[in-house]
């Protein structure tokens, strides 16, 4: 699978419609403190299935929906897409032709969830199917996200073993 | 079960034999289990050893060394099952000169397998990658995201 | 005794009133007691409100944001009885660069009532100090510490 | 009090008597990681009475003492010493007239324990009478040493009032 690009529009402090192009090597995001960097990578996390609100800094799920600031009210709803390109890795016959494959998670205050492929609505089985094909099934070291480093450094020898049967 | 663990347990040392000496320049790094006690309950230690130094276990590093065989395990459990990207918020930031060198040197060959995004407020790192993205707040409370230059990126890294 | 709590606490929160908005330049920070408990049981909470922005639980703050409060929080302890010296080990280690500037205007007006010895990996800090001392370990194993002019320690850092 | 000096021998990785000048203003301790920037804040720590081998990051209080490399065998002792200038503020009539006191901690590797003040030996209480009368009566907040930011943040509520009932 190659990544081409995400899209981010009322996820946390994202109130607006925002773009980020995946170039193939290295990229890297800069900003000072507290100007949303982490919340990109709750983005990623949360459109890949994420159902742990603990997991992306929240109480509820709804937290990551943009609450409002002081020139702009909340949004009614959330949403992520995560675009790749189709490098024929993908089974489900709906999908198995697509050279470009969008994968869009949305969520609404009223705490309706919507998932969808290529903007057609799917479930959340499909879209476990969809990242299971392409390499994506063991999320868990893809994302290396603030304060790991020194949560394994901190953790003791009978919780760091659960570090390796994640990773099994 | 007991022989899925053992198995990931050599892989993630075979991988940390190749990560480790990178990042360190040399020496090598052993996931090991506590002895006496039935794998699936053991506690796993980690044995360093520096270049030119005797092995000890992660707690005896230095906070610098803690980090970065930290950052090497957790590659290594990465290298298992590597997924097509890698998302690395900070992980540079306890990081020396020297370190972040050979911490490049990986990421350079990690980077031809798998696409890495970095989070990041290090000058050096914002140097060596192809493409620097900048977020700002100027709006309080709502994020900006845009495509930067180096110069730019390092302005907003302010 | 409780009271011996409540007045310490108290004095905290003065000297935090006028640590926290030369870091954050502006806002600003209250350790409180959970409600309903005893003072001499409850838990102790610390409420942030950043420029701008609505109060908040140091919990829900960003990475930086959280490092640089609890800075504040630790400066301000210590200036309830405020030693002769103050040893500070990488504590600059996670600012990014617009939080230093404001963290060396601290240190610079705690530096009048109290000598301030710095561990650091940071240029900005090496720069804005009367001395610097650089530790290397040629002979491995063994530390050798010398003073070095700026150009050396930087190039030591490395 | 204004420190003057500090002397280090044998102690942690300063197998070699090394001196460090205190300007009166702020100084910088700079090094790549492990060259033994940590072990000299160990060494003030130390130097001021600390009793806890793990407050000093070891087992046993004789894990401070230089205990070799490739190149040199373990020393006999480790010793710190640290010299102040006397603002006044010195109580004991012994050192009240002196203007430059040191104070020195040494540690055998049999375990036997040497203080002294101007290299004359004394009790531990004296050493803590000199630090009461001089402003270091209460260390917690002198010494930030590495990891207690982290440590800090990291901490429950329950935890967090231990840090200002220390501070009192
Ligand atoms: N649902 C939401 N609606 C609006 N703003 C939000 C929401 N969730 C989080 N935020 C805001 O996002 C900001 C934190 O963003 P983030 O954690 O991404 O910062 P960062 O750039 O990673 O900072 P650092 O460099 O310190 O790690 C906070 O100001 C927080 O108030
Ligand atoms: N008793 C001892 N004898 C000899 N060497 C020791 C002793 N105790 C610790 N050391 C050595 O001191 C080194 C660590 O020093 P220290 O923690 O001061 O590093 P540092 O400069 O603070 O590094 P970092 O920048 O990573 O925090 C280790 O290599 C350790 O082996
Ligand atoms: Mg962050
Ligand atoms: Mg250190």
């Amino acid at each position: 699978m190659k990544v081409t690009r995400l899209e981010i529009n009322g996820f946390k402090s994202f109130a607006e419609r925002t773009v980020v192009d995946f170039p193939d090597g290295l990229c890297a995001v800069v900003g000072p403190n507290g100007c949303g960097k982490s919340n990109v990578v709750d983005a990623i996390r949360w459109v890949l299935g994420e159902q742990s609100a603990k997991q992306l800094r929240g109480h509820a799920m709804e937290d990551v929906i943009f609450n409002g600031s002081d020139g702009q009210s909340p949004a009614g709803m959330g949403e992520v897409s995560l675009v790749f390109e189709n490098q024929g890795d993908v089974t489900a016959p709906a999908f198995a032709d697509l050279s470009e494959i969008m994968v869009t998670r949305r969520l609404y205050r009223s705490g309706e969830s919507e998932y969808m492929i290529n903007r057609v609505p799917c479930r959340l089985k499909d879209i476990h199917q969809l990242f299971m094909d392409t390499g994506l099934g063991n999320r868990d070291y893809a994302i290396i996200e603030q304060g790991r480093v020194a949560a394994f450094i901190e953790s003791k020898p009978v919780e760091r073993r659960l570090w390796v049967e994640e990773a099994a | 079960s007991r022989k899925r663990f053992t198995d990931t347990l050599e892989e993630a040392n075979q991988r940390l034999a190749e990560v480790f000496p990178v990042l360190f320049s040399g020496g090598s790094a052993t996931l090991t289990l506590e002895e006496g006690v039935d794998p699936l309950d053991a506690g796993l230690h980690i044995m360093v050893e520096l270049p030119g130094k005797k092995i000890r276990t992660l707690e005896s590093l230095s906070g610098g060394e803690k980090a970065l065989t930290a950052v090497a395990v957790l590659f290594a459990l990465f290298l298992i099952r590597p997924a097509p990207f890698c998302i690395l918020d900070e992980v540079d930031a306890p990081m020396d000169e020297a370190n972040i060198g050979r911490f490049h040197d990986l990421l350079s060959r990690l980077s031809q397998r798998s696409q890495i995004v970095m989070i990041t407020h290090n000058r050096r790192t914002m140097e060596m990658v192809q493409m620097l993205y900048g977020v700002t707040m100027e709006q309080k409370g709502v994020s900006k995201l845009l495509a930067v230059t180096l110069q730019e990126g390092e302005a907003m890294a302010a």
